[in-house]
């Protein structure tokens, strides 16, 4: 099964057109391994993405230097799949029983 | 399926039971019907809800076509349930099902959503091999013919959004496409993906605002209207190109050429910071306030027959 361990999501609000732009931007770069949940969309809804611990340094970085406000919204997706999994295997034991 | 947790997350396997339990205790409502095989050889099984006539005009809802988008394959069991609980005891979905027969695939892309229990909870895309490339599978929500291949997709295999080598070339797109061309009376069509709370309708891939688009804009606001009015949850809708990002190749771009009036697409909850991760609590509260949107259409199709 593929590990989550150390991977983050984070929710981008992007202030105006230029700064989806720059997240647009972070969007080709495939050696990052970006995977957006929310893409970049009309509404300035938040935009989340998946960062994987290799390139959630450069990833900050690169938002903070362009004053793209953002927050962490999963701290590590591999804890929080590891929760929905026991509870699916609690549920089917019970069921069992 | 009285004794079915509906508010728990569940296998293929389990689902696939459990449909076959409803069509077993409902036999004079619901019907299975396989519409094909997925690109791995699963079977495309599709609940049909009639109360009789043959070939009469229809709604088609489906969930999971993003395979890591488990509230939605969850919600869908639900709705299952719902309309078999519901029939002669709820007056507005008996007078749907008294004119309309409605056709609903819980899990469309049931390669992808194997692969999600067995691999790598975060596959979105079907599991077909894309010759010349090491990546796999083709977006869904891509592979339609409707403005396919154009911006607002992409065409390298190792992106989440790829379309694919050319339109319908996903057996599990193709095989809807195949089943609504022959029944040729569907009147609604929505399609169900999580998450960020937008109704949306056609288009995704033009700019070019959709002929029926004051209809559609003013049942998305009845439906939504509707669907908040439980839990309060926020709704946006419009359409696909205004209202998110341009996507071209989309299911309901497709539905709505093809002469679909009603064509839709929900993106459910979550409202809060787990994206697709959403807890297994929030199953049911999501399901119960989608079914009022769903009720909304639903019934505008049975009383705006064209």
């Amino acid at each position: 099964k593929e590990d989550f361990s150390g991977h983050q999501v984070l929710r981008i609000l992007a202030a105006n057109e230029a700064q989806v732009e720059k997240v647009r931007e972070l969007e080709k770069l495939e050696h990052l391994q970006l995977d957006f949940w929310r893409g970049p969309s009309r509404l300035f809804l938040p935009i989340d993405v998946r960062v994987p611990f290799s390139s959630l340094q450069s990833v900050k970085v690169f938002l903070e230097a362009n004053g793209v406000k953002y927050s962490i919204m999963i701290e590590d997706v591999q804890l929080l799949l590891d929760e929905e999994e026991k509870e699916m295997f609690a549920f089917r034991s019970r069921a069992r029983s | 399926t009285d004794t079915f947790n509906y508010a728990a997350y569940h296998t293929l396997a389990e689902i696939n039971e459990f449909i076959d339990l409803l069509v077993a205790e409902n036999p004079n409502l619901v019907s299975k019907i396989q519409i094909g095989n997925s690109y791995e050889g699963r079977p495309l099984n599709v609940l049909k809800f009639s109360t009789g006539g043959s070939n009469r005009p229809a709604i088609w809802i489906d969930t999971g076509i993003h395979s890591r988008e488990w509230v939605t394959q969850a919600s869908g069991v639900w709705f299952a349930k719902k309309i078999t609980d519901d029939y002669g005891q709820d007056e507005k979905l008996t007078a749907i099902l008294d004119s309309l027969d409605i056709f609903l695939e819980i899990v469309t892309n049931p390669d992808g959503f194997a692969f999600t229990h067995s691999s790598n909870r975060l596959w979105r895309k079907t599991r077909s091999i894309s010759a010349g490339s090491s990546c796999v599978g083709v977006d869904p929500n891509r592979n339609w013919d409707a403005g396919f291949g154009l911006s607002g997709a992409s065409s390298n295999p190792c992106s989440e959004t790829y379309h694919g080598k050319f339109a319908n070339s996903e057996v599990e797109v193709k095989s809807i496409v195949d089943f609504v061309n022959s029944h040729g009376n569907i009147k609604a069509f929505i399609s169900i993906h999580s998450y960020s709370q937008l109704l949306l309708y056609p288009y995704g891939y033009t700019t070019t605002q959709a002929a029926h688009q004051p209809e559609l804009d003013a049942l998305a606001k009845a439906a939504v209207n509707n669907l908040s009015s439980l839990y309060g949850t926020k709704y946006k809708y419009g359409s696909i190109i205004t209202t998110i990002y341009q996507a071209s190749g989309g299911t309901v771009d497709w539905t709505y050429n093809s002469g679909i009036k009603y064509s839709y697409t929900f993106e459910l909850r979550d409202t809060g910071f787990y994206g697709f991760l959403l807890p297994a609590r929030q199953i049911i509260p999501t399901a119960q306030e989608t079914w009022l949107g769903l009720i909304t259409i639903m019934d505008y199709t049975l009383k705006h027959p064209y």
